[in-house]
């Protein structure tokens, strides 16, 4: 693109920018994204949530939060909830609006949501990739030097399978990997799929979460579990 | 693009295209695009079942076919299981192997999947749409008349959210839509969302597939869950 804008590292005051990935749809990339920014908010941090999944943005719903405040002249001003500051694709559109975009739209989309917004300083941003290997995390790793990426997957054969193309997408892009979480292990998924990936690609194991139904439900209704029920053994994976 | 090939509808012998789809990924579009197609082959129809989920392609995994055959003089020969022809990016890349390509390669592979496979004359052509709005759908509908589209969402919230975005997404396409399929009904995602949004669309409902680990193992093992237990309500739906 001729207008200079478009490539390159993007300057902004970000300490840490930290990917929460996967391969595969549908494992819990957003829920660990949102559990995790809105724990390092409490311990004190800094947070920024941005929502990279610009199809299926469905973090303003994770986080319980609706509406934009009121944006500057030219930039947007993230929301606010559970001490996190939140910035998403669901704030622009109407719901159930699809975006049919091509590429190439997605790549601006995501430039923008990095230089547009007004984060502030930030000690972590945390990212919440969309499912493939495509346009989205390509753009964020050209524009943003990522600190890290944690691999979400189910611990079922399909779920591995693709996780393990997340996994290498990573390595090429050259983003470190913190570490795989195993998420939503029991009787119908099984369990120690994702940590014989974590073992055969030599990265840490960040432990497994299992399937409850109480996680969902924090989901819907916009209360991240981690602040509902802070003992839970899924909040503390 | 200046070749002119990549632009307005190919000449196909396909009678009907249907698309499974839903906006967000992990709901089970894969396993219902295999049962679909491995039920239309018992009754007897020619089917067809292509993988346009480019960046997780499941299928192969799924309908326990790793190769394919050698292709002929231009083109490629789709696999052969449970009856029915397969074509999928995952019989291209090694296992593990991330395509990190930006929307216009996806644009160009899947045009190639249906000009460039020897198909041969098919009643039915059953396509895994990928999670989300953006480049595949729109190639396939710009691509080919599709009959229509069979909606995916898991009955919670989050899910029906991106459902009711790929429902938009097929109404602005003008693709026909066939109903919403509830998957994965239980105590953890709970039941009625689907439903809910089929009312809500006036489009029909086709029924609800209760969670069971005895399809999960039967996609990870290749072998369609309808063979292997015709008789449960999994298959039945
Ligand atoms: N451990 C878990 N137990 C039960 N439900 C879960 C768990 N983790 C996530 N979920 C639910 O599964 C659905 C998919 O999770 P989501 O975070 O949206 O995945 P992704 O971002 O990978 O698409 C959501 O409804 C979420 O609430
Ligand atoms: N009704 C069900 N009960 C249990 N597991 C299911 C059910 N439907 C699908 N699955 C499993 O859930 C995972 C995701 O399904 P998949 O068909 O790959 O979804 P998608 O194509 O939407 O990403 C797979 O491992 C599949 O075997």
């Amino acid at each position: 693109p001729s207008d200079g804008k478009n490539r390159g590292l993007v300057d902004t005051p970000i300490r840490n920018a930290i990917a929460v990935g996967s391969g595969k749809g549908g494992v819990g990339k957003s829920t660990i994204a949102v559990n995790l920014a809105v724990a390092l908010a409490t311990s004190g941090a800094r947070v920024g949530l941005l929502d990279a999944d610009i199809y299926g943005p469905n973090i303003p719903t994770m986080m319980g939060v609706e509406k934009l405040p009121p944006p500057t002249k030219d930039k947007l001003v993230p929301a606010l909830a559970h001490g996190v500051k939140v910035m998403s694709m669901g704030f622009l559109v109407k719901p159930g609006q699809p975006l049919i975009w091509r590429g190439a739209m997605l790549h601006s989309a995501i430039r923008q949501f990095l230089t547009d917004v007004v984060w502030g300083e930030l000690d972590y941003l945390i990212i919440d990739l969309p499912p493939g290997t495509g346009d989205a995390p390509l753009t964020l790793a050209q524009s943003l030097p990522l600190s890290g990426a944690i691999l979400v997957t189910l611990p079922q054969a399909v779920s591995v399978e693709d996780a393990s193309r997340g996994l290498g997408m990573f390595e090429k892009l050259e983003v470190p990997l913190l570490g795989v979480i195993e998420n939503m292990t029991g009787d119908v998924f099984g369990h120690g799929g994702g940590e014989a990936l974590a073992e055969s690609a030599g990265i840490p194991f960040l432990g497994s979460v299992p399937m409850n139904g109480f996680v969902r439900l924090a989901g819907d209704q916009g209360q991240p579990a981690l602040l509902a029920q802070p003992d839970s053994d899924a909040a503390v994976a």
